[in-house]
């Protein structure tokens, strides 16, 4: 554990906190990709597995958990008790793609042709893909509340230092593993255009509109 | 195997 991971995992569960807060406060996910959320639950769901066969820290144990359970909380929310707010028509990126390349992806690329590690495998490059939808969704529409702008901050700045840790991970112990840090520089890289527009905009109080 | 090398990511 590294000071760039720990901030790393607080930014992605504020992320996650922040979504269930937005939706629970206002009793609406309207602007949420309900697609993303989908996608990040089978991530977490394929990823974590190993909770059963592999133990790390209770830190691992708690945070998986929790991973694993907001992600099916935020879920229900968004298709069952709150899913008259869920805006269906906005939410229209072809998603089964996202998957499937994936799913080929791991397959083809992976550090061992296992079940368990072709599913981690699976998790890394969808998670890297996974928030197309919601940010689809963004340019569809052209605006995003500011509640979910800073999510979307979190969310993007958690794989960002990730990046940072794995940087010293290299240099300090000698570790690298180039699935995830592939991956995960993409999955940085697809938020640039977002993370610009934050700065310039929500950052100074206004909202997140696109430039038309 | 190397998931107690690197899986202890998150």
């Amino acid at each position: 554990m590294n000071v760039f991971r720990l901030i790393g995992d607080m930014s992605h569960l504020a992320a996650i906190i922040i979504l269930l807060i937005k939706i629970w406060r206002s009793r609406s996910c309207s602007g949420i990709s309900g697609k993303s959320q989908l996608l990040f639950t089978a991530v977490f769901t394929c990823r974590y597995l190993d909770l059963f066969t592999n133990f790390v820290s209770i830190y691992n144990t708690t945070m998986k958990i929790f991973f694993l359970a907001s992600s099916y909380a935020t879920i229900y929310l968004i298709f069952m008790k709150f899913k008259a707010t869920y805006n269906r028509n906005h939410d229209t990126f072809r998603f089964e793609l996202l998957i499937v390349v994936s799913v080929i992806l791991a397959l083809l690329i992976n550090h061992e042709f296992s079940a368990t590690e072709i599913l981690w495998t699976f998790s890394i490059y969808l998670e890297a893909v996974a928030i197309l939808p919601q940010l689809f969704m963004i340019t569809k529409t052209g605006e995003a509340e500011s509640i979910t702008s800073h999510y979307l901050f979190a969310l993007g700045s958690y794989r960002g230092l990730y990046i940072l840790n794995w940087i010293y991970r290299y240099y300090v112990e000698g570790h690298l593993d180039w699935i995830a840090v592939l991956s995960g520089i993409v999955q940085t890289g697809l938020y640039c255009d977002f993370f610009y527009l934050y700065i310039t905009r929500v950052m100074k109080g206004k909202n997140l509109t696109l430039p038309a | 195997y190397h998931a107690d090398r690197y899986h202890d990511e998150l």
